[in-house]
């Protein structure tokens, strides 16, 4: 028996790179 | 001096030590729950998205300087980032791909990139002003 495979979803975010330290409002 | 940093790597990499969800067709989950591919992001999915998050805020990070690094198939990207113009340099191989206002997906060698990742890539040049975030401190 051969399960399907799922598909990733990765969330938006890990494509965008953190380059600022953390800030406040 | 500017600060150093890398954006994301992943273990689990297709090729060259790229994260997995930069492979085109990739699929990417908006902060509202909207599933698009990679290659289709637009600017403002971004934007949305980190509106919705309300952890997290978009920066606008101009690329000051591209210089060659000591490792294979890398460079060092210097980015002024924010209002306040922080200097952050990031170390990364020559096909990883940014977000650019407006533009879309672009790599400092957008062949290498489309070869390992089948991802369209404009050429990244200093000028560009690629999307960045932040993460809001808790009050």
């Amino acid at each position: 028996n051969v399960e399907p495979r799922s598909v990733p979803v990765f969330p938006w975010h890990s494509l965008v790179p953190f380059l600022a330290p953390t800030q406040s409002d | 001096p500017p600060t150093s940093t890398s954006p994301h790597s992943s273990p689990s990499s297709p090729s060259a030590g790229l994260p997995p969800f930069f492979m085109k067709g990739s699929i990417i989950q908006l902060a509202d729950g909207e599933l698009k591919r990679v290659e289709d992001l637009r600017t403002e999915d971004f934007v949305q998205s980190a509106e919705v998050s309300g952890e997290l805020k978009i920066d606008s990070s101009t690329v000051e300087r591209i210089e060659c690094s000591r490792t294979p198939n890398a460079v060092i990207i210097q980015f002024s980032v924010g209002e306040n113009k922080a200097q952050v340099c990031v170390e990364v191989l020559v096909e990883y791909p940014f977000f650019v206002f407006g533009q879309g997906w672009s790599s400092c060698c957008p062949d290498r990139t489309t070869q390992l990742l089948a991802l369209s890539c404009a050429k990244l040049s200093v000028g560009d002003v690629c999307i960045s975030l932040t993460l809001k401190s808790l009050k």
